[in-house]
């Protein structure tokens, strides 16, 4: 309860009008950037907490969660150098939905399954040189790797599994044609 | 050589020799729709009368003129079967991912910003501007934080007789997630991710504010310029608009109206799938179709 206590602390001062629109100076900026992040890491043990309880507490599914804080540079560390992952999309809406998914990797080749093994087509597309090309970027991933979530159900979710694999002259997955 | 084209098969994104954008088809019909990069300068004031501010954190002022950020952009084009992708080089602070993805009836434009140079010594407000042959007539919709509608005309109010001293900024209206022109017959819409200034300076013309850096207060309370640095530098920004065209609405239609389509996009842009990653390294994909998951 401390903990979500301190996200509602954090929310009820971003009521404010200059949290939204940069009519704050900088160092008060700066503060509610941190309220923000403290609240949020403050949270994360809640998360952690209610995702292990539905994964029925057993060891294999005990997770130490994380965010992605930099997935809006296309960089995420797990999916960077992990060569197997299980990726699961939860879709909040009341009416069935899709998405396209795209994780940060290493140049390779992937494999995605569905929860019944079966192969989803998927593709490598590069990252622009203009992201790989921020200074304050730091992640090895030069590609994301896109794929199709279908049919992800009111309220409910859809786990794949992704992993790098030997690449093979038949596959279904590579990098997409470049034209310059 | 070959003219660059993306898309699928509900649309497909042209782009001229130059690398923009230049129209798009849908169900068989071309449009022109050009889309481009422009940025406002900030008027300088001295702050001492109402008229005579200078733009800053809380107003939009431009000292009149717009100009676009460059005549020509490099092309990066990737196709796959499940997107296919324009990278776009404008200049050395602007670039713009544009997607198509398979069976969907949009088209994401991920535009990334910053840092916004000064060394000029004016501050400058980028806008993302689209223009297309929509027959608006001066009238365009913009979004009540996410609920109705608005109708918004240009160089009007509702209720009293409008002399506008500043015709950018006066015709400029908060989008928090669409903005339309429709004129019975075809529709543009832009959809957003964060709450933005908008207009539609012309007819056919939409536009979105998506980054700014001012030298100046404006003399409304903050005291400083809107000029955010990070790492010793301005601000980088990157965020999407998603753009759909199409049809009027049809009552006599069976198939959804093309502003029921953009809802159910709206409410995927808000409320995205929550994407979960774990490391799978200690568990086979055996062990994970065995589970539970």
């Amino acid at each position: 309860e401390d903990h979500l206590t301190a996200l509602r602390d954090a929310m009820g001062v971003m009521q404010h009008h200059d949290a939204i629109t940069g009519t704050e100076k900088q160092h008060v900026a700066d503060d509610y950037a941190r309220m923000l992040y403290e609240a949020f890491e403050a949270c994360s043990a809640n998360t952690r907490s209610a995702l292990n309880q539905l994964s029925g507490e057993r060891d294999s599914f005990k997770f130490d969660w994380t965010y992605c804080k930099e997935a809006n540079v296309s960089a995420c560390a797990l999916t960077e150098n992990s060569d197997n992952n299980v990726v699961l999309l939860y879709n909040p809406l009341g009416h069935s939905s899709d998405d396209f998914v795209r994780l940060p990797v290493k140049e390779g080749h992937y494999v995605v399954r569905n929860d019944r093994g079966q192969t989803v087509p998927s593709t490598l597309i590069s990252i622009p040189s203009s992201v790989l090309d921020l200074p304050f970027r730091n992640s090895a991933a030069t590609h994301e790797l896109v794929f199709h979530a279908e049919s992800i159900a009111p309220v409910g979710y859809r786990s794949f599994y992704v992993s790098k694999e030997e690449e093979h002259k038949d596959a279904s997955s590579g990098i997409a044609t470049i034209r310059q | 050589e070959d003219n660059v084209s993306i898309g699928n098969d509900l649309l497909t994104v042209h782009f001229d020799e130059n690398g923009f954008m230049s129209s798009i088809t849908v169900d068989g019909a071309t449009h022109p729709l050009k889309q481009n990069f422009l940025f406002y300068e900030g008027a300088y004031g001295n702050n001492e009368e109402f008229r005579n501010r200078s733009s800053g954190a809380y107003i939009f002022r431009p000292n009149g003129t717009e100009k676009a950020v460059t005549e020509v952009v490099e092309l990066q084009v990737v196709k796959s079967e499940l997107v296919q992708v324009v990278h776009q080089i404008f200049n050395e602070w602007i670039s713009q991912v544009i997607r198509v993805y398979a069976g969907k009836d949009h088209v994401e434009l991920e535009w990334l910003v910053g840092p916004i140079p000064i060394d000029d010594g004016t501050g400058k407000e980028i806008v993302s501007r689209f223009e297309s042959d929509v027959a608006s007539e001066g009238v365009f919709w913009t979004d009540s934080n996410g609920r109705e509608m608005l109708r918004r005309v240009r160089n009007k109010r509702e209720t009293w007789n409008l002399d506008l001293a500043e015709p950018i900024s006066g015709n400029y209206y908060p989008v928090t997630s669409k903005i339309v022109i429709d004129d019975g017959r075809n529709r543009l819409a832009l959809l957003n991710d964060r709450a933005q200034g908008g207009s539609s300076l012309q007819d056919g013309q939409l536009e979105l504010m998506v980054h700014r850096r001012l030298l100046r207060d404006d003399r409304f309370g903050v005291g400083e310029a809107l000029n955010e640095t990070q790492y010793g530098d301005g601000l980088v920004a990157r965020g999407k608009i998603f753009l759909m065209f199409g049809q009027s609405s049809n009552s006599t239609s069976q198939s959804p109206t093309q502003a029921a389509k953009e809802r159910f996009l709206q409410n995927k842009i808000h409320l995205p799938s929550w994407v979960f990653i774990a490391p799978a390294n200690e568990f086979s994909l055996e062990a994970y179709m065995s589970q539970d998951n």
